[in-house]
């Protein structure tokens, strides 16, 4: 018999247990552990219900809960997977996950179609794409010529939607994806390989035990 | 070059920074 080794991490009632979570994404106990304080403190900024609203999200990222940010909104409303309007901790570590450096092309391709797909239709539709550029370059309080914009819309619909039934699929996406990997560059945040480190004042009651039977 | 929609979105999102949360604290 070898020896072996369990490692004991604390419960959190009402959410997903650490190690499950670990098991189950690129962090390692101790840092879903910290993500846990993390999470608690977005989680009571200004409801404390143990869960995140779009406000505490916006109020974490932007210090200010009333900014609208089209690109924030679509990130909240991805990592809301069970569409209640909030984020649960389970839910927040898995999403951020998708993130991590370490985390497969295919889910960084996947967040990124649902994240286009925001009429939750199954497909990128062009005015889809649309909507999100306008809204972006206003929030940008750039100008682009209606022209212009159609004329990319255009081009892109025509690289993209390989099979020309005006919206772009899952496969067509991948494809897509693969001709132009720096779609993909938003998908990855190297700091997350070692968060631990490198935001250590969010730390503060993340050991692990380790014991030994 | 041409410059596809979703390259410009990406670069136009840029600015925006999960990081901030891991300094909301």
């Amino acid at each position: 018999m070898g020896c072996l080794h369990s490692t004991a991490a604390r419960e959190y009632p009402g959410h997903e247990n650490p190690v499950k979570l670990a098991s189950e994404t690129a962090f390692s106990v101790s840092e879903v552990e910290a993500l846990y304080e993390l999470f608690k403190s977005i989680s009571c900024s200004v409801v404390d219900d143990g869960l995140i609203n779009k406000e505490e999200f916006q109020l974490a990222l932007f210090k200010n809960r009333k900014k609208e940010n089209l690109f924030a909104n679509r990130i909240f409303d991805l990592f809301d997977v069970k569409r209640k309007g909030v984020i649960d901790f389970g839910d927040f570590v898995r999403s951020l996950n998708v993130f991590h450096p370490n985390a497969s092309l295919e889910e960084k391709t996947d967040f990124t179609f649902r994240l286009y797909d925001m009429d939750c239709t199954g497909y990128i539709e062009r005015q889809e794409v649309k909507q999100m550029l306008i809204a972006l370059l206003c929030e940008s309080e750039m100008k682009l010529a209606d022209d212009t914009i159609e004329v990319i819309l255009d081009q892109t619909f025509e690289d993209a939607d390989v099979d020309g039934d005006g919206k772009i699929g899952k496969t067509e996406w991948s494809d897509f994806v693969i001709k132009n990997p720096s779609l993909l560059k938003i998908m990855t945040l190297p700091y997350l390989r070692d968060i631990t480190t490198t935001f250590p004042s969010f730390v503060f009651n993340s050991e692990v035990d380790e014991i030994a039977t | 070059k041409f410059f596809n929609a979703f390259e410009f979105i990406s670069s136009m999102s840029s600015g925006f920074d999960l990081s901030s949360l891991f300094e909301s604290k």
